[in-house]
């Protein structure tokens, strides 16, 4: 597999790669060695793990950036956090039911602070921008009051998040680089009530 | 409308139309005033109120008291109560939306008994069969902990629920007369997960 000293190598390509100013489509693994002053051999052995370049020709730069990211996770899409950890997100951050559909609840944030009561942990809102950056995490729970909704929608957008399951009764106004679903429970239990009220009127004929 | 002492009639007509044996398909309310002993203009006029009847032949037995109970709120179809006021179950009990569906949430049980911490009222468990049975309900949301929804979902059926939305991560598994919508919430997150997932690839191309 990808040697520990390879890891650590890659997230300063790929900081090479974003920062350089350049028109050029294509990048090589000896060009890359000689700005980063390496060993070229060890950096073509290095990206050789995260993708196969052309021969001669080297890689197209921003899909050398995409797979970089990609093997880094930066794209995290099986992690959430939960944003309000009441009563409906502690029930939520509780359920084992996530990790069947290969999805990692990280941890619940909430204005009121930190504690311990949850097997998962709950931080106090502050300290979600820098988790979510650091983390990378895209995808966030919304379990608010319905007043605060509209503002922690956007204060997530800000730190990168990219998807919304939203449980508060409000309708979402963010930028279209968010994909917001909503849930309303009470559609589910107006169904159930149609479906007996249905059964009831077949067993009267 | 309907008077107040036509109202407290009518269990009358009802219990005596359930409970009388007859072979007959037919009823008419000079029967039924000369059995309850009450002025059959009185009884006539009650029914009429209720349902139309035949000239001379009079009701239909079966269609008069499916009318009585349908009048009397026997098929209460839009009042339900929660099975387990733990942190789930508070959470949909103070949810405003069930409103808007025409469903009205009545109170939760628990096995901890009674409390007053939530706007609408939390009853021990042990109070469940009795208001369920006196006020005709048939829909219970349960949010009883996994090893306990089995049980709980038998003793619901016992007491008459019809329809249980069901929030246990469990298979429930109970006679052909209780319909079972099962809610995870963990589908709703996947979804929008591969829609994020999709929405990348397509943002690649
Ligand atoms: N969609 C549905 O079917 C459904 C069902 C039940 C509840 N809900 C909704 O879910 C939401 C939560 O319900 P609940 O019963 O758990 O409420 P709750 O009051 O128990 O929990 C809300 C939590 O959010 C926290 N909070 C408030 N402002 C915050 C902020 N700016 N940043 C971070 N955390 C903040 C509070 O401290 C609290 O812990 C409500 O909007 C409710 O209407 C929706
Ligand atoms: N379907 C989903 O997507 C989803 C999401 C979250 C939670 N859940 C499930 O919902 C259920 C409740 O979750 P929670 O976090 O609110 O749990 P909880 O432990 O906070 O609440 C459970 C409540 O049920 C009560 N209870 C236990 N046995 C009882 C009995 N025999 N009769 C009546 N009440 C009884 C407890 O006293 C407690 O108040 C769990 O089964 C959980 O797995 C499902």
């Amino acid at each position: 597999g990808i040697s520990g000293q390879t890891i650590k190598r890659l997230p300063l390509y790929l900081t090479y790669l974003k920062t350089r100013k350049t028109d050029e489509t294509y990048v090589s693994s000896t060009t890359i060695s000689e700005d980063l002053r390496l060993n070229p051999v060890l950096v073509r052995k290095d990206l050789a793990c995260v993708m196969t370049g052309k021969p001669k020709v080297g890689f197209l730069r921003e899909d050398l950036i995409a797979a970089l990211e990609e093997y880094l996770g930066y794209n995290r899409l099986d992690s959430a956090i939960i944003v309000g950890a009441g009563k409906l997100g502690r029930a939520l951050l509780d359920y084992p039911g996530f990790d069947a559909y290969g999805i990692e609840v990280i941890a619940a944030f909430d204005i009121s602070g930190d504690d311990r009561t949850s097997a998962r942990p709950v931080l106090g809102i502050d300290k979600l921008d820098d988790i979510v950056k650091r983390m990378h995490i895209k995808i966030a729970i919304l379990t608010v009051p319905a007043p605060n909704a509209q503002d922690v929608a956007k204060s997530l957008e800000a730190s990168g998040i990219e998807a919304i399951l939203n449980f508060a009764p409000v309708h979402l106004s963010l930028g279209e680089s968010v994909i917001v679903k909503n849930v309303n429970l009470a559609t589910e239990l107006a169904g159930l009530a149609k479906s007996l009220a249905e059964a009831k009127e077949k067993s009267n004929e």
